[in-house]
């Protein structure tokens, strides 16, 4: 199984 | 003030309908060098980063930067009265609270003028700085919205797997599976149909078909679309508008649990 990531995870948020 | 005019109301009509599925409102940045917007979806899985360079536009003033809170859905209304092939103007006072559209017809027998209240958005920015990717898969915007299309018949994920093969896109569910391959056929004379595979080493993600077929509504703007995928990164899905602008959409990857 697998959960869908969020983007804010992967950037930072300015 | 600001103020753009392009010569095609269709433009703007394909760039809404790109952006209208993904997000209710937006700010629209508007600097000497264009129009830029950046909005996340409301579980902020995917991101849509639009760039319209000032090149694109017949004419180009912003005297100072300026956003233009906009909700995608008016805007969309509005837009639904110009004709394709009308001109289409935008413009905004520096302190205002509006934002005006005229659409001029080709005959410049009619005008019509639409205005619009601006909305105060405060929207998360996040910096996404650009990098070189593990794998890229150009291929014909046509073929990756079939695609997409195709296997949300079968799953509401797909597995993109990237070899010296090709690419392959494999969906399953409950009634089965679906897999279709492309190979590299960068030879093709045609430069819209050729499908061009660089791989630095072989990789597989998953992602979710439900948000990878709202980007293919940017399908009317370009020929070609790029995939742009390193492990345990966001997907990157990229249309350019002619040479003036794209539309790039991020997607974050399924986790293994």
């Amino acid at each position: 199984t697998s959960t869908q990531g969020r983007l804010d995870s992967f950037f930072k948020v300015l | 003030m600001f103020e753009a005019r392009m010569a095609q109301a269709a433009l703007l009509k394909k760039v809404l309908e790109a952006v209208k599925d993904l997000v209710t409102d937006a700010n629209w940045d508007c600097t000497s060098a264009g129009i830029s917007l950046q909005a996340m979806d409301s579980s902020h899985v995917s991101l849509v980063s639009l760039l319209m360079r000032k090149d694109g536009f017949d004419m180009y003033r912003c005297d100072r930067p300026i956003s233009l809170g906009i909700n995608i859905a008016s805007m969309t209304k509005i837009m639904k009265c110009a004709n394709n092939n009308d001109a289409v103007t935008l413009r905004a006072e520096d302190e205002g609270d509006t934002v005006v559209f005229t659409f001029e017809s080709a005959d410049q027998e009619k005008v019509s003028e639409f205005e619009m209240k601006l909305m105060d958005i405060d929207s998360e920015h996040l910096g996404i700085p650009e990098r070189e990717h593990t794998a890229t898969v150009k291929m014909p915007a046509s073929e990756f919205h079939g695609i997409c299309r195709d296997l949300s018949t079968i799953g509401e994920t797909v597995q993109v797997s990237v070899t010296k093969e090709g690419v392959q896109f494999t969906a399953s569910g409950d009634t089965g599976k679906g897999t279709i391959t492309l190979r590299n056929n960068s030879s093709v004379d045609e430069e819209s149909q050729q499908v061009v595979i660089t791989m630095q080493e072989e990789l597989s993600l998953s992602f979710a078909l439900r948000y990878l077929n709202f980007f293919t509504k940017a399908t009317a703007l370009a020929d070609s679309v790029t995939l742009s995928m390193t492990a345990d990164l966001p997907l990157v899905v990229e249309y350019r508008i002619e040479d003036t602008g794209y539309i790039r959409y991020f997607l974050a990857p399924k986790i293994d649990d």
